[in-house]
C-alpha cells in the first residue's frame, strides 16, 4: 500500500 | 532511505553533471539528442509539481530543485548557447510516437484520477522511454563519444540501483509502487544492449561504434 499524495522517490 | 536509493540518486546526478561538463568543456553538444533532454526536462517538471504541495525532506526538495535546474540548463545549452553544434539532422526521432501513448496510458492507468497524480504518472511513463531518441541517434550515426557513453552508463546504473532499492523496500517496509516498478523495469531493459557495448568496448578503451 502507499500514500498517494506522497511520492518520496526522485 | 537505503544504500541503493542513495547510490541511485548519486549516479543519476553524476550522469546529468557529466553531460553538462561535456557540453561546457567541448563547447559542443554534438552527438547529444536535444529531444531526449527536452523529455527529461518535461519529466522533472511534471513529476516535481509536488514541491508546491508536499514536503518530504530537505534532501528530497534540494535534489528535485537541482535536477530541474540542470535539466533546463542542458536544454538551454543545446538549443540556445551551442545551437550551431547541435546535430538536429540525426535527432530525428518522432516525439509524438512517445508522447501520445504515454499521455493516453497515464489517463488510463494511475493511482488516482486527479491532475497531480495523472501528471506524476505521465512523468513516470515518459521517463521510461525518454532515452529512446538518444539511443536512436546513436544507432543512426553508428557511434558515440566516450564521454556520452559514460553519461548513458550512469543513467542506466541509476535505473538498475532503483530496482535494487525497490526490492529492498518491499522486503523491509512492504512498500511497492506498481506503476514506478513496472516502468522502471521497462526503462532498465532499454539500457541492456548499451551496457553490453559499454562493457565489451568502452571499458576496454575502444570507442563505441556500431557495425
Amino acid at each position: 500500500s502507499m500514500d498517494l499524495a506522497k511520492h518520496d522517490e526522485l | 532511505m537505503n544504500i541503493f536509493r542513495i547510490l541511485g540518486d548519486v549516479s543519476h546526478l553524476l550522469a546529468i553533471i557529466i553531460l553538462l561538463v561535456k557540453i561546457h568543456r567541448s563547447k559542443s553538444c554534438a552527438g547529444i539528442s536535444g529531444k531526449s533532454q527536452i523529455l527529461f526536462a518535461l519529466v522533472f517538471t511534471t513529476r516535481y509539481l509536488d514541491l508546491f504541495t508536499t514536503f518530504i525532506s530537505l534532501y528530497n526538495t534540494v535534489m528535485k530543485v537541482i535536477f530541474l535546474i540542470c535539466a533546463y540548463i542542458t536544454v538551454y545549452m543545446i538549443y540556445v548557447k551551442f545551437r550551431k553544434t547541435f546535430d538536429s539532422e540525426n535527432d530525428s526521432f518522432r516525439l509524438e510516437f512517445l508522447l501520445v501513448p504515454v499521455t493516453g496510458l497515464s489517463f488510463l492507468e494511475n493511482h488516482s484520477f486527479t491532475p497531480l497524480e495523472i501528471l506524476w504518472t505521465f512523468s513516470i511513463y515518459l521517463e521510461s522511454v525518454a532515452i529512446l531518441p538518444q539511443l536512436f541517434m546513436i544507432s543512426k550515426t553508428g557511434e558515440a563519444e566516450t564521454i556520452t557513453t559514460h553519461y548513458l552508463f550512469f543513467l542506466g546504473l541509476y535505473r538498475a540501483l532503483y530496482i535494487a532499492n525497490w526490492v529492498w523496500r518491499y522486503h523491509t517496509e512492504k512498500f511497492y509502487d506498481q506503476i514506478a516498478v513496472v516502468s522502471g523495469v521497462v526503462q532498465t531493459i532499454f539500457y541492456c544492449d548499451f551496457f553490453y557495448l559499454y562493457v565489451t568496448k568502452v571499458l576496454k578503451g575502444k570507442k563505441l561504434s556500431l557495425p
